[in-house]
């Protein structure tokens, strides 16, 4: 039987896909784990300041509670 | 309020929109008084004025699809994003897409309820981005109101007419 993904990493994969389609995210690729965290982190902060979050950079619970809302699929990038 | 960086916004007021198709859970009527009273919510705080047509090209296009439908912006199933619409421009500018994966509704407070759902795309067809207001009709995630008493918020009226201007026939 196919292994169910962990908690941690259906968070992981909820957050890049959004921040991918929301916030240019570049698709997961070539790039080093390093960079790939750091551009994750930068786009996760842009995403935490446009919802007034806790600009944190970091996949916490109020963050992943917002990715999961229904919403417009239009990019928000006015922050 | 914000708007999309650029020059984005309807040269004309006159505009036209047409509705390439519908979704199955709506009646024809349903779906048509939606988009209707969507529309009439930015017409009633602008000069902008709306007319239907039934053939050709519209300045507006408002179609039902799913997944991948091949501008670049593939639909996700059910929940998640719900539609997106393209600012004002030539060609798929102004267009408006509603991801058929979704359960909208006319009245209901379940599900999506089709008005709430337009009237923020047509912000984007207008001109508007994502507001940073979680009152506002463009914050970007859906939160149920009461369609019957629903008005636009100050952050909304503000961001349009600066765009447009008020309405002057009021």
């Amino acid at each position: 039987n196919p292994i169910a993904p962990s908690a941690d990493e259906d968070r992981v994969r909820i957050a890049e896909n959004y921040l991918t389609s929301l916030y240019g995210l570049p698709k997961q690729g070539s790039s080093g784990t390093e960079r790939r965290s750091n551009a994750l982190s930068l786009r996760l902060k842009e995403m935490q300041q446009f919802f007034g979050l806790a600009i944190t950079g970091t996949l916490d619970e109020e963050t992943i509670k917002v990715m999961k809302k229904p919403r417009c699929g239009v990019p928000d990038v006015a922050a | 309020y914000s708007t999309f960086a650029g020059d984005y916004k309807w040269k004309k007021h006159d505009l036209t929109y047409r509705i390439e198709n519908y979704t199955p859970d709506m009646s024809e009527a349903e779906v048509d008084d939606s988009i209707k009273r969507a529309l009439q919510l930015w017409a009633d705080v602008t000069p902008l004025r709306f007319t239907r047509i039934y053939s050709g090209t519209a300045d507006i296009m408002i179609s039902f699809v799913v997944g991948d439908h091949r501008d670049g912006y593939p639909f996700d199933g059910p929940n998640g994003f719900l539609a997106h619409a393209f600012p004002p421009f030539e060609g798929i500018g102004g267009d408006a897409h509603f991801d058929d994966d979704e359960a909208f509704f006319y009245r209901s407070p379940q599900g999506y309820n089709l008005f709430l759902v337009a009237a923020h795309e047509f912000g984007h067809s207008l001109g508007l981005e994502h507001s940073q207001d979680p009152g506002a009709l463009m914050y970007p995630t859906y939160v149920y109101r009461d369609v019957d008493t629903y008005a636009l918020s100050q952050d909304d009226v503000s961001g349009i007419q600066s765009l447009y201007g008020p309405n002057t026939d009021v």
